[in-house]
């Protein structure tokens, strides 16, 4: 049982790891801070802040702890504006890749679909404009660390279409 | 020590990888 729920946390721990390199200001330390899409939010605006613009930002409403509605708000339009990123910018379809529960990630902080959303915020930032430093940023994190993002990528490589 | 190889190969697959990364062309509309 124990080895099950390691395998369910491995891909969103790494992940938390991997966005904590956004130094976003929004906390980014526990699976709970990230159910509000606040740091998740501020990564992608610093992903593409012509995207994610300010304005877009400005949407995501902040103080939601504890109101499970809000934040289901929040990650919804942050599910729908990474969508169409992939589809208008990258030109890449997921329709493939199984979108995130975001009423178990609201409600039940569930790690399992908020590593699905944190998955696909990966794949904007290894592909932007300015992937470089997002993909060199992901070769200094830890070995094992390393590991569990290039999985994810690969993962999400195989269920794309152009 | 069989475990500093297998570490070796391991970093060798990551930094393949995350290189070839590097190296694909962005993706752009069309």
């Amino acid at each position: 049982m124990e080895e099950m729920d390691d395998a369910k946390t491995v891909l969103v721990e790494s992940l938390i790891i991997w966005l904590q390199t956004f130094n976003t200001p929004a906390p980014c330390t526990t699976i709970e801070e990230l159910t509000t899409g606040s740091a998740i939010s501020q990564a992608l605006h610093q992903i593409d802040p012509a995207w994610f613009s300010d304005g877009w930002l400005g949407r995501i409403k902040t103080d939601v702890e504890g109101n499970w509605r809000l934040k289901m708000n929040n990650l919804k339009k942050i599910l729908q504006m990474v969508v169409d990123y992939y589809n208008e910018v990258l030109g890449q379809e997921i329709t493939n890749f199984p979108l995130p529960d975001l009423a178990l990630v609201a409600e039940r902080s569930d790690p399992v679909h908020l590593g699905k959303l944190l998955q696909l915020i990966l794949g904007c930032a290894v592909r932007c404009e300015h992937k470089q430093e997002y993909i060199q940023n992901i070769m200094t994190l830890e070995e094992s660390v390393q590991h569990v993002v290039m999985t994810a990528i690969q993962e999400l490589m195989n269920k794309e279409t152009m | 020590d069989p475990n500093m190889k297998a570490g070796a190969a391991n970093e060798g697959v990551l930094a393949n990888f995350f290189n070839s990364l590097l190296s694909k062309k962005t993706g752009s509309p069309g």
